[in-house]
């Protein structure tokens, strides 16, 4: 069955990003698809470096352990106050 | 919204705030469920063109959608669907268009146009105005039906920043998680870096206390208090007693003779009768009578339906304990009152005892000038700050309960689906609206002082609110106890933004500081990385980082009652903090005022003068605490510190606390 999957927020370190890559966009996309098969949700450089998917818990723990990954922080839902 | 301009003391003072050219160009991005067009509060007569450094856009909306006043609408679905799957498009628009009433509610809170003759049902009426009525809007819909998800939050917020907003207001939470997991305090971080000010709501977990929520130093965080406004009913019982509640109803009245009334708990199969859930009355017992419901778990708004669809003629509402005697009105849809606690338990004992209770509701409409006000609302949530006890949260409240502004054309004032009538102003309560309030507040002043930073502004609106009644000087009121409310229940006060304009010295911050925060919060490099995006941001091996060094406007102590002998008598204790003040007024020397008292804790400042001489000079002080015993655990002693020149004062709230 297929495990189940959460959104997931990846801070990269932008600084980090390997020679190869001339896009942060790229690096990012490279990254996600050697843990997961997930399409990227969103990908962030303004405020944050990194992207959102969905993720196993092991894709998000395999995640955490790569080189330039800051941060794998599941995604919260808030409420109207 | 009408009367917070009055009472707020904003009527009248718009040239309090000059006009530096810049007011109309700061634009407020409320990220929040979108933005009904169509409303009167985003009319742009008078505006000027739209500065030509904005870089928003109006997605998802014919172009006509947005103008001089709304100059940019966008909306962030992708995590709420992958989340939950493909929206329904029948009940939720995929467009920034607001479909709930919440988003357009708070961002002509925050800069509304005015509107002449807004009112609900002839409630409220008067000139509806935002706090920056000439400020222009932004909204970015990241709040679906389903909740707002940190994925669509955070591209909300990249995007508020990118398009150019000065500030942004988010009227939502998520609990208090540490600052490195929380979406929020993420985003909110790299916008102060930009030089953004970010506001958001305290949350409406009050009155217990450790509730908060937004509680990163660098988010202005706000509670909610009342206005001097009530919609005043009567609740007339058979034996001729009445009780006063609020009701805002609007429909055929009951008849004056009072019928029968009976206690919803009698009048169900259920062990929660008396809440008036869904499906627990039976029509035999409440069918042509007014039923007394129990606050609690349904929304209030419900109750009134069940009791409708039920066969009753009316509601009573009568509070909780938790709620205590704050009146929140509800537009419900049948003759109905909200009471407090003491006058719920006084009818329903009534209708216990008398063997043919009956009663009426009179519905008497708008009163103004009600005192004393403002109460700290009930539901306010209130420190201490969970996440870190050492910074006192929230920072200040503003007008939250009982707050008119625009409505979506989409839902009816109740919010309900079984609701189907439609108001172009709608009267709801929460930090969600005193948010916007301090939103609206901070264009202003970001405004009329463009070279401030958003600590400073942040700072103006702290050490000018005032935490006493004018005139009497008695300490402001909770509304949960009715007894003197403290600094976790309002932080600094209550915002006065004609004095916030002048406030004579600012405590600044920039991120540097705030990272220097997160060091002596002993943060990872790649946590700190993860929240600011300075590469170079980095802790100093060989430096001692202390939480009480963040130049923040308030000051928190805690004392750990593990340190004090068997006997409870801890050595005296002294905590030692630095503030380094800066003068954005004219030439002056500020001494601190009346000797600071807080119970059981010596405060020593030094110096008790300082002296300035030109704008942008900055000088520091010392506070030192010192509790001579320790106190039992959980004991908290409040005080003041005012530094005055004669012209301005400048108040930190202090709190004293033993974990």
């Amino acid at each position: 069955t297929e495990e189940l999957r959460a959104t997931y927020i990846v801070h990269m370190a932008k600084s980090a990003m390997p020679a190869g890559y001339t896009e942060h966009g790229e690096w990012y996309g490279a990254s996600l698809r050697s843990v997961s098969g997930a399409k990227m949700i969103y990908t962030y450089d303004t405020l944050l470096h990194g992207f959102s998917a969905r993720l196993t818990e092991r894709e998000a723990g395999d995640m955490a352990a790569m080189d330039g990954v800051l941060a794998v922080n599941p995604e919260t839902r808030y409420q109207l106050h | 919204t009408t009367r917070t301009p009055e009472f707020l003391g904003l009527a009248g003072n718009e040239g309090l705030f000059p006009q530096s050219g810049t007011k109309g160009d700061v634009v407020v991005g409320v990220l929040d469920t979108g933005v009904w067009p169509e409303s009167k509060s985003y009319d742009d007569a008078g505006l000027g063109e739209v500065p030509s450094s904005w870089k928003g856009a109006c997605t998802g909306f014919n172009s006509s959608s947005c103008n001089r006043k709304l100059i940019g609408a966008r909306f962030f679905n992708r995590g709420y669907e992958a989340a939950m799957g493909p929206m329904d498009s029948s009940r939720e628009s995929r467009s920034p268009r607001d479909d709930d009433g919440h988003g357009t509610h708070t961002s002509s809170t925050a800069a509304g146009a005015p509107v002449a003759g807004a009112n609900l049902f002839g409630f409220a009426s008067g000139t509806a105005r935002g706090m920056a009525p000439r400020a222009r809007v932004a909204v970015y819909k990241v709040c679906w039906l389903g909740g707002c998800f940190s994925s669509d939050i955070l591209a909300g917020m990249e995007a508020a920043v990118a398009d150019g907003c000065g500030v942004l207001s988010l009227s939502l939470g998520g609990g208090s998680a540490d600052y490195s997991r929380d979406s929020v305090a993420i985003g909110a971080f790299a916008a102060m870096e930009r030089d953004v000010l970010v506001s958001c709501s305290a949350g409406n977990a009050g009155p217990g206390s450790a509730t908060l929520s937004n509680v990163a130093p660098w988010i202005t965080t706000v509670g909610a208090g009342t206005l001097d406004r009530d919609f005043p009913a009567y609740v007339v019982l058979g034996n001729g007693k009445n009780y006063t509640g609020v009701s805002l109803y609007a429909g055929k009245p009951l008849p004056s003779t009072p019928i029968p009334i009976v206690y919803a708990a009698n009048a169900s199969n259920s062990t929660s009768g008396n809440l008036c859930m869904p499906g627990t009355l039976l029509p035999e017992k409440v069918s042509g009578k007014i039923v007394v419901c129990d606050r609690g778990i349904s929304a209030r708004v419900q109750k009134g339906f069940v009791v409708r669809d039920a066969g009753g003629a009316g509601m009573v509402l009568a509070n909780t304990a938790a709620n205590g005697q704050e009146l929140v009105a509800d537009a419900h849809l049948l003759p109905a009152a909200g009471v407090g606690e003491k006058e719920g338990s006084a009818i329903k004992s009534y209708v216990a005892s008398d063997p043919k209770p009956t009663a009426t509701i009179v519905v008497a409409g708008t009163q103004v000038d009600v005192h004393p006000s403002p109460l700290v609302a009930a539901f306010s949530s209130r420190g201490p700050n969970t996440v870190t006890p050492e910074i006192l949260k929230p920072d200040v409240i503003a007008p939250g309960v009982n707050i008119l502004a625009a409505w979506t054309g989409k839902a009816g004032p109740t919010g309900l689906a079984a609701d189907t009538r439609r108001v172009e102003f709608n009267i709801i309560s929460g930090t969600s609206m005193s948010c916007p309030h301090v939103s609206g507040l901070a264009a202003l002043l970001r405004g009329a002082r463009p070279e401030w930073s958003p600590a400073a502004v942040r700072s103006a609106l702290m050490s000018t609110a005032y935490s006493t009644y004018s005139g009497h000087g008695a300490p402001i009121l909770d509304a949960a106890t009715g007894a003197a409310a403290t600094p976790f229940d309002y932080g600094a006060g209550h915002v006065d933004p004609t004095r916030a304009v002048e406030p004579g010295l600012v405590y600044d911050l920039g991120a540097r500081d705030y990272v220097d925060f997160l060091c002596a919060l002993k943060y990872t490099p790649a946590m700190i990385a993860a929240l600011a995006r300075g590469k170079s941001y980095a802790c100093a091996e060989n430096k001692t980082y202390s939480v009480s060094s963040l130049n923040y406007p308030s000051f928190s102590v805690v004392y750990s009652t593990a340190n004090s002998d068997a006997a409870g008598s801890a050595a005296a204790t002294t905590v030692t903090h630095t503030r380094t003040v800066t003068n954005v007024g004219a030439a002056g020397t500020y001494k601190v005022d009346t000797p600071v008292s807080v119970p059981g804790v010596t405060v020593d400042v030094k110096p008790t003068e300082l002296a300035f001489s030109v704008a942008g000079e900055k000088k520091s002080y010392t506070v030192s605490f010192t509790a001579a015993k320790s106190q039992p655990s959980g004991t908290a002693a409040f005080g003041r510190l005012v530094w005055s020149d004669g012209k301005h004062t400048v108040a930190s709230p202090i709190a004293v606390t033993w974990t």
